[in-house]
């Protein structure tokens, strides 16, 4: 998927954003990691863009774009930008009962956006 | 630039850049970090758990290695759920750290209040006791080989909860109210260290009861003559405190594959 760093010209892209928990004040109760990647995606999706491998944001949606390029497009819905691919983030944090968890969230930090 | 159509299946319109750092988006983003932990709010830490508490535990159980700098790395569980093959639910690890109060026997009583991260049907894969032991400095010499027999007592499944009465012996007015069982461990102690009780059955019984507070009573016999003393809630030594680690996922059972 395409990052935006300003070569994307608007295009469906993945925005990094990093939040540091201290700055949010939420270093007392979350012991790991310091901060979390709060990236998302944005941009747009033109039909041209069907034809970039890649940019499917699953099979269906491959599948979908072929019939798009040759015009046999199924119905007037729009693509959207939206996460290709997540991973999961280990977090270690204190609960109300100053219980220590340790967990992996599975789909928390988006890695790459694509077209649907 | 050309306006951003909106797409129907596309829920969420990222802010433009000139409101990025809008405190509207910043809550949007805890918000659904608390989502995810299934938490209502953030928890609200008045007294936070003394940091050689948490460094021991942290640090016997390789859960995340304290750098120099003081952060914590954490490995995941990921390389397990590939090890055994299985699709694995949620699994999460809880380190819960003793308490005492006018219900447990200062000498021999301690209990937990075991997180289920707010999740009822929690299953309980693995659960187990961490105990300090302190070889005392009046005790025989180093070196010898001191066999003792540790009883940690619980309270079974439907028994009573609350930590009135004790098995027969300590904790408040003598005479259990309900049943205890039993977990009994010979321990070979020839240095100060810390040893492991498997608890698992316990912390099921707790959960099956819908409470959360696990009651131990802990004997040791043979600790006298051989000069040792199990640490328990002992504010003046928190880097021994005891600890209870509960290793638990969601029961949902739905997404299992099997081996044909």
């Amino acid at each position: 998927g395409l990052e935006c760093d300003g070569t994307s010209g608007g295009l469906c892209c993945r925005q990094q954003f990093y939040i540091d928990f201290r700055l949010i004040g939420w270093n007392d109760w979350i012991i790991a990691p310091a901060g979390y990647y709060g990236n998302y995606c944005e941009g747009s999706c033109p039909a041209y863009m069907a034809g970039v491998p890649g940019s499917a944001s699953s099979f269906h949606t491959a599948v979908v774009n072929q019939y798009r390029m040759r015009g046999m497009s199924p119905g007037s819905v729009n693509s959207c930008c939206i996460p290709t691919k997540l991973s999961t983030m280990s977090m270690l944090y204190f609960d109300d009962e100053y219980n220590i968890v340790k967990r992996d969230v599975p789909n928390m930090i988006v890695e790459e956006c694509g077209c649907a | 630039s050309s306006p951003q159509e909106s797409c129907a299946s596309c829920g969420f319109r990222a802010p433009d850049q000139s409101e990025r750092v809008n405190i509207d988006f910043l809550e949007a983003v805890k918000r659904h970090i608390l989502n995810r932990l299934q938490m209502r709010d953030r928890p609200n830490i008045t007294h936070p758990i003394p940091k050689a508490a948490m460094v021991t535990a942290l640090r016997r159980l390789h859960a995340g290695k304290v750098r120099e700098d003081g952060r914590v790395e954490i490995p995941s569980f990921d390389g397990q759920a590939a090890f055994n093959n299985e699709v694995q639910a949620e699994t999460s690890e809880i380190i819960s750290f003793a308490e005492s109060d006018e219900h447990t026997s200062t000498k021999s009583g301690l209990y937990f209040l075991v997180s289920n991260e707010g999740n009822q049907n929690l299953y309980v894969s693995q659960a187990n006791l961490w105990l300090y032991f302190r070889v005392l400095p009046a005790g025989p010499e180093k070196g010898l080989r001191r066999k003792v027999t540790v009883k940690i007592h619980y309270q079974e499944a439907g028994a009573a909860s609350g930590a009135e009465g004790g098995p027969g012996g300590g904790g408040g007015g003598g005479g259990g109210t309900g049943r205890w069982a039993l977990v009994e461990k010979r321990v070979d102690l020839k240095r100060s260290g810390w040893h492991t009780f498997p608890l698992s059955e316990a912390v099921r019984a707790v959960f099956g009861k819908g409470s959360r507070r696990q009651d131990l009573e802990v004997h040791c016999e043979g600790c006298e003559t051989a000069g040792v003393a199990p640490v328990l809630v002992d504010p003046g030594d928190p880097s021994h405190r005891p600890f209870l680690v509960v290793r638990a996922r969601q029961a949902d059972g739905k997404h299992r594959i099997r081996k044909r």
